[in-house]
């Protein structure tokens, strides 16, 4: 993934 | 409406010097706990969290969430008109168009009054999930930025590695390479000279320098500094101050 979607994965994952 | 007073100007404009870079505009979210900021960089590979909490202005009245739409460059261009011992007090009323900002010298022979006027931001209001970090490190904020800023000359990119010896801060690039490595270190007269690593795991991430280098603008708010890892999560860098704290997260590089 990249950076963008690590952290929209990990701030959607709350 | 909103009314919070700051004893000390300077804690609010070393915060915006240590953001403003990162991020262009931002809701300041007043509640009754204080006031909050959460933001994206604008390349949205770095998260800012922002808390200032209601205990460290004295007084803070905050009768309705507001969220205060603010251009950082203007904010610190006003804030730039006080000087760092004054007083500032943040007024805003329900609905409010602008912000009012008061700056009084501590004898109370100057008084600055500035108005600023806010803007509508949608922005995304992102969870930050509660972690349970694999790696907990803290050092002293100067020693971080100077580990940052020295690596930065050899590469756009640090590695960090987090094991049981200590905690590995490597960079290579066309020049050649460098490494820094913290042992655990424990100074009990002073608390923020100390390293310690926290592991429940070793972990090995690699980072963009050119954002932990903005990260550490933060330094002067805090004598340590905290990185938390894990692995295929967002770094958390975390300065703690009186009343708050400043929180950035940074998304590892992918290796190839």
């Amino acid at each position: 993934p990249t950076g963008q979607a690590q952290m929209t994965n990990f701030f959607a994952a709350s | 409406m909103l009314e919070a007073r700051l004893a000390q100007a300077a804690v609010l404009k070393k915060t915006l010097d240590a953001i403003k870079e990162l991020v262009t505009d931002a809701n300041f979210d007043c509640s009754d706990g204080g006031i909050s900021l959460q933001a994206m960089d604008n390349s949205h590979v770095a998260l800012v969290s922002l808390l200032l909490r209601a205990d460290g202005f004295e007084p803070y009245r905050c009768d309705r969430n507001l969220a205060l739409g603010i251009n950082l460059n203007s904010l610190s261009k006003v804030l730039r008109s006080a000087q760092n011992e004054d007083i500032i007090t943040l007024k805003a009323a329900d609905d409010p168009d602008n912000l009012s900002l008061t700056f009084e010298s501590q004898n109370q022979d100057r008084i600055s009054e500035y108005e600023m006027k806010l803007m509508d931001i949608d922005q995304e209001h992102l969870g930050i999930p509660e972690t349970a970090y694999a790696a907990v490190i803290t050092m002293p904020a100067a020693e971080f930025q100077r580990i940052c800023r020295d690596l930065s000359g050899i590469s756009e990119s640090v590695t960090i590695d987090a094991s049981k010896d200590g905690v590995k801060f490597a960079s290579a690039g066309d020049i050649g390479n460098g490494s820094v490595t913290l042992k655990q270190t424990h100074n009990p007269e002073e608390p923020a000279l100390s390293t310690s690593i926290e592991l429940s795991e070793s972990v090995t991430l690699t980072f963009s320098l050119k954002y932990l280098v903005n990260f550490t603008k933060a330094t002067p708010l805090a004598g340590a500094v905290t990185l938390q890892m894990s692995n295929d999560v967002p770094l958390l860098v975390e300065y703690k101050m009186e009343g708050g704290y400043l929180r950035y997260y940074l998304a590892p590089k992918i290796q190839d």
